[in-house]
């Protein structure tokens, strides 16, 4: 069975993100404002960083278009990615070849840590503001009391942040073993994390009825 | 290697995801 792509990774996913342009030690990744995400590799020459190979993958993560700037010779590092240009190879992500499979996994880590951390739906209890984020399923939940204390959901595990600045992990476990004050901060957590997965079922439900332009992000309430 | 997510991390992606969420404490 030979390996695909999808074995090892799926489609990169970018709608809602915000643009950024992130540069790490040897790449620049980018989430354009068309929601595409670039990808420049860079190698240094004469103490200049050159933009040798771009990646820019499609919002949806299935088309990628590949391209080496001036010829392969390179081009100076820039505050956006190079230009594409004519007659650049494309591919999709069922038959990008494997020596770029590395690289599109790099930029689909990338998207996916942009989408723990972007709500799409913001709910406001009178004792915090809770955040379902973007990275379904499952999202991420984070909820932000106003008095300081965090409890933050991801995968199986919470971390809570209490006011005094003491935080704790809870993996699965009860929690019946929790002072009672976190107990309440708990459940409260609980409910507005309920809640929100509610308004995203109920609004995800309109968005496809009416088919016109995205509703999300919403932001349901206010800060007392 | 694997990709490790941490070389991601910068003053200038925490800025960002920092915008995003926009804490508020009372």
């Amino acid at each position: 069975q030979k390996a695909t792509l999808g074995s090892v990774v799926s489609p990169l996913t970018a709608h809602r993100l915000k643009p950024i342009r992130q540069k790490t030690k040897n790449a620049v990744v980018s989430i354009l404002d068309t929601g595409e995400v670039c990808m420049e590799f860079l190698k240094e020459h004469r103490s200049q960083e050159l933009v040798k190979e771009v990646l820019r993958i499609s919002c949806d993560g299935d088309v990628i278009a590949v391209y080496h700037p001036n010829e392969g010779r390179g081009f100076l590092l820039d505050d956006r990615p190079p230009a594409p240009p004519e007659g650049i190879c494309t591919y999709n992500f069922d038959n990008l070849p494997e020596k770029y499979w590395k690289k599109y996994q790099y930029a689909a880590k990338f998207v996916q840590l942009v989408r723990t951390k972007t709500p799409k739906v913001t709910f406001y209890t009178r004792y915090a503001k809770c955040m379902l984020m973007e990275n379904s399923p499952p999202a991420d939940v984070e909820i932000c009391f106003y008095d300081g204390t965090k409890i933050h959901k991801t995968a199986g595990v919470t971390h809570v942040i209490e006011k005094s600045g003491k935080s704790f992990t809870l993996k699965g476990e009860s929690e019946a073993g929790l002072k009672r004050e976190i107990q309440a901060y708990m459940a409260h957590a609980n409910e507005g994390h309920r809640i929100c997965l509610a308004l995203e079922c109920a609004v995800l439900e309109e968005e496809k009825r009416s088919g016109s332009a995205p509703f999300f992000p919403i932001i349901v309430g206010r800060k007392p | 290697d694997d990709i490790d997510v941490e070389e991601f991390f910068d003053d200038h992606l925490e800025a960002y995801f920092e915008q995003l969420i926009q804490p508020e404490v009372m």
